[in-house]
């Protein structure tokens, strides 16, 4: 469903190169969820805006489904973006001069969902996240985890069938952590939908099935949850 | 050396009032370096941006050391935050248009520190959060674990004698967090630095002697490193 073959990502800065990713390969399972851990630097982020489409590898090949990104006109991109794939990301992308709720329409906006259904489809989402009580607040009005939350409810806005998740739980206590991860294994079940997780944290990593271990931009090794 | 006496901070929105520290006190000796934990959204970075000199509480006391935070002018606050207090971030804070080296250099130069000795430093805190070959990359170009290590070396810069760490490990794989956590209690103990530090990860934690535990906006608990 997801498979990347000898993806290559150079970052060049002057006469600097950065190889963030050498030549990594993964597949994934339609309907499955996965996590990735490795040491900062490793290549968890690059990876993950490759596969959302926010970047373009130097090398190598991407399919998602029947889209082979690498190939992929910027016009598609967009529509890749809109409809497939859910980002939350790391450093959470909220817009600061909107509020909670406006942040999760913003996807429905682009996605040119009615009104009404986005409204609702907003605080629902909101409500699972356990912000009900935020909704009119902007998130410099927010801690740190009650933004994160924000960011994983708008990843949700357009209910995509895939998911890719960097660092969700970063700034969360344990509990909500729990909830967090809990709601996504649930997602996943029921709905089938495919999730990629990147997570420091080796319990959140053993809530599924299958973890990747990524190093100097390559995968390096596959764990079970009992070897975590 | 650190006296919080039923701090009160109260956030208005509107007609809407958020009670984020509800009469909270706690004490702190100096040289002493303990972590606070807590739900999302308990009152932890609001009580560090007090600490810090950032914010005013609503109604209490806070004396650092022979300074009275609610009393003191805005122009003294100044001062305070640029040597005696160092503060890492949540939100990292990191200026997006400066290198690594030059966020470094930023609050040293606030402080007319003389240009071969601020890069000196800058240098040598880089290399400790061992960024060593990243000093010219601005924060666009580095990871989230990368960006959170300039933040810290940053907060260090002026050698403060207390430094206020807002999950300083939150985007940080296992082994670089026990790199930062080592490096901040060797300066606890060398330096006789007085260190609070804001953590969701017990294990970071167990690390310091006394854990005070804080919900809704006040402290519940205190525990030792064998209670974690
Ligand atoms: N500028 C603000 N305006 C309004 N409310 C705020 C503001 N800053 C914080 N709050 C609210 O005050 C409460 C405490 O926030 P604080 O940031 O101190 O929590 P926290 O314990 O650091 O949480 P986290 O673990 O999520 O970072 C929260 O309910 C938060 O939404
Ligand atoms: N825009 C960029 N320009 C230059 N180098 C970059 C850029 N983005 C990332 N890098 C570099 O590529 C490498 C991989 O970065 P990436 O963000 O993928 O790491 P990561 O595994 O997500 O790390 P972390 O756990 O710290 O978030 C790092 O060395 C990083 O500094
Ligand atoms: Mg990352
Ligand atoms: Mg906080």
């Amino acid at each position: 469903f997801i498979s990347c073959t000898d993806v290559v990502r150079v970052y060049r800065i002057g006469d600097i190169e950065i190889a963030a990713l050498r030549g990594l390969s993964l597949e994934v399972d339609r309907g499955e969820m996965i996590s990735i851990m490795g040491p900062s630097g490793s290549g968890k982020t690059t990876l993950l805006n490759i596969l959302g489409g926010l970047d373009r590898a130097n090398a190598g090949t991407i399919r998602v489904d029947d889209v082979s990104l690498g190939f992929t006109p910027v016009s598609e991109l967009v529509n890749y973006r809109r409809r497939v794939v859910g980002h939350i990301f790391q450093n959470l992308n909220l817009i600061h001069t909107l509020t909670a709720l406006e942040n999760v329409e913003l996807p429905m906006i682009f996605n040119e969902t009615d009104r009404g259904t986005r409204k609702k489809r907003a605080e629902e989402l909101l409500h699972i996240v356990d912000l009900s009580d935020r909704l009119q607040h902007k998130p410099d009005e927010l801690s740190g985890g009650q933004q994160q939350r924000v960011a994983i409810a708008a990843a949700l806005a357009n209910d995509p069938p895939i998911l890719l998740a960097d660092e969700p739980t970063g700034e969360l206590d344990s509990e909500t952590s729990r909830i967090i991860v809990n709601y996504l294994l649930r997602i996943n079940r029921e709905f089938d939908k495919t999730i990629i997780m990147v997570t420091h944290n080796p319990i959140v990593a053993a809530a599924t099935r299958r973890i990747l271990r990524i190093e100097d931009g390559n995968i390096v090794g596959t764990y079970t949850p009992a070897q975590m």
